[in-house]
């Protein structure tokens, strides 16, 4: 099965 | 103070009802350039992120930094009482406890004004980085869609795989498998039906229908949609508007099997 990965593994917190 | 007049009152209409079941409480912030929205879902899988440029009003005048805490479920009760073509006002003080929307009816002298209580919503703001794309791929919204929605009768997930041959929207189910593959096209009557894809590397990224089904619901905002593609980021679907203003989705892939 494929895992959904988060945006947060992407994009930076300001 | 803020006040800003749109001709339509559709825009706002389609673009809230194309984000509300995606993110449920945003700010809308408004400076001198426009009216910025973003937001992330609960799960953090999918962003979204609108630009109403104040070009896009006329007039629109916001003299500081204003953002405006909006329950979307209480606007779009609101923005019901609101007819596709009437003209629309959004009013706000610059510490402001509401906002206040006004709808004019340009054939009759009906003038409606609602005011929303404001809430404070602490969102976490997130950078996103420019990035060079290896694919970009435009077509035709309502097609995109279309392979949407029939590739998720069979699946949960679609795989997007594009190469010099075109773009293969592709799918695996317990019932069997599809797919779709798009070549560039160009189509000199009816621009909005070109398919252009653009492409300096192969890109292969898995990614959940459910979320692209729900970014579609933006399809009526623009003919054509943008999907940008690059190995191992989030994919951004573009719907762009009239005067560089857009409504952009982000999201995350999937990886492994």
């Amino acid at each position: 099965h494929h895992v959904q990965q988060t945006l947060d593994t992407f994009f930076c917190s300001r | 103070m803020l006040e800003a007049r749109l001709e339509q009152a559709n825009l706002l209409k389609k673009v809230v009802d194309a984000i509300k079941d995606l993110v449920q409480d945003c700010n809308f912030d408004c400076n001198d350039s426009g009216i910025a929205l973003q937001a992330m879902d609960n799960s953090h899988v999918a962003l979204v992120s609108m630009m109403l440029k104040s070009e896009s009003f006329s007039p629109f005048r916001c003299d500081r930094n204003i953002a405006l805490g909006i329950n979307l479920t209480s606007l779009t009760k609101v923005l019901r009482a609101a007819q596709n073509e009437d003209i629309l006002t959004l009013k706000a003080e610059d510490a402001p406890d509401v906002v206040n929307l006004v709808f004019e009816s340009a054939e009759s002298d009906r003038i409606s004004e609602y005011d929303i209580k404001l809430m404070d919503i602490d969102q976490e703001h997130l950078g996103i980085p420019e990035t060079e794309y290896a694919a970009t791929i435009s077509m035709p919204s309502a097609e995109f869609q279309r392979i949407c929605r029939d590739l998720m009768a069979l699946s949960e997930s679609v795989s997007i795989e594009c190469s010099k041959e075109g773009v293969k929207f592709a799918c695996q189910g317990d019932i069997g498998s599809g797919s779709v593959t798009l070549r560039s096209h160009t189509n000199v009557d009816k621009p909005e039906m070109n398919v252009e894809i653009d492409l300096t590397e192969p890109v292969s990224l898995t990614f959940s229908l459910k979320y692209l089904v729900g970014f579609c619901k933006a399809s009526s905002l623009s003919g054509q949609v943008k999907l940008c593609l690059s190995n191992e980021v989030p994919l951004l679907v573009e719907y762009a508007l009239a005067n560089n203003s857009y409504l952009r989705f982000y999201l995350a892939p999937k990886i492994g099997d």
